[in-house]
């Protein structure tokens, strides 16, 4: 089903994303 | 006609969505409650309540519905204390990102610059100390939901400088 892929890829880009989030270092003065 | 003003509400709906996860106590349901910077207000103190302290809080004066002055007060010093957050804490300049109208967000509840301010209250809380749970909080909201915050972030990534 072409629309459960494209849902799939979609969550797959969100949770990339919001992970890489996660993963950057805070930001701090300097 | 119609597709214009969907595109103008999409980023502040999501947004309202996205702060309604602050459970702030201040209402947070319609674009009108948030022109008073009251919930917006109480998010960021629970963002950084060493920031946003109490005291800071304590500023934002509450019952403003219907006095368009007040609340222009209110979001002004809540535009100027998220500023310098970004600039003294994060160490991140917007000067980039086009500050919010906050006399169309006072006056005319306009959704367009109160999604600009609600935009950049995003970007404190995906970056604090305690972003984790703000960025895991934003992976349980809805798909499409999801979507329209990581835009915004990205948006506001590209016009920062360190």
């Amino acid at each position: 089903d072409p629309n459960m892929k494209a849902g799939a890829a979609n969550e797959g880009v969100l949770a990339n994303f919001f992970n890489s989030l996660l993963s950057k270092k805070t930001g701090s003065p300097g | 006609m119609e597709e214009m003003d969907d595109a103008k509400t999409v980023l502040v709906e999501s947004l309202i969505i996205w702060l309604q996860t602050f459970n702030t106590p201040a209402p947070c349901t319609t674009i009108e409650e948030l022109t008073t910077g009251s919930a917006i207000s109480q998010a960021l103190h629970q963002i950084d309540p060493a920031w946003f302290s109490d005291g800071w809080l304590g500023r934002i004066k509450t019952d403003v519905e219907g006095n368009w002055r007040l609340k222009m007060n209110n979001l002004k010093k809540i535009l100027q204390m998220v500023v310098d957050y970004y600039n003294e804490v994060l160490g991140q300049e917007i000067t980039n990102f086009p500050l919010p109208d906050l006399a169309l967000v006072a006056e005319r509840s306009d959704p367009v610059h109160l999604g600009k301010l609600l935009q950049l209250i995003l970007g404190c809380a995906v970056r604090c100390e305690h972003k984790q749970e703000y960025i895991q909080n934003i992976m349980t909201l809805e798909e499409s939901v999801q979507h329209v915050v990581m835009t915004a972030i990205q948006e506001l990534m590209n016009k920062e400088t360190m």
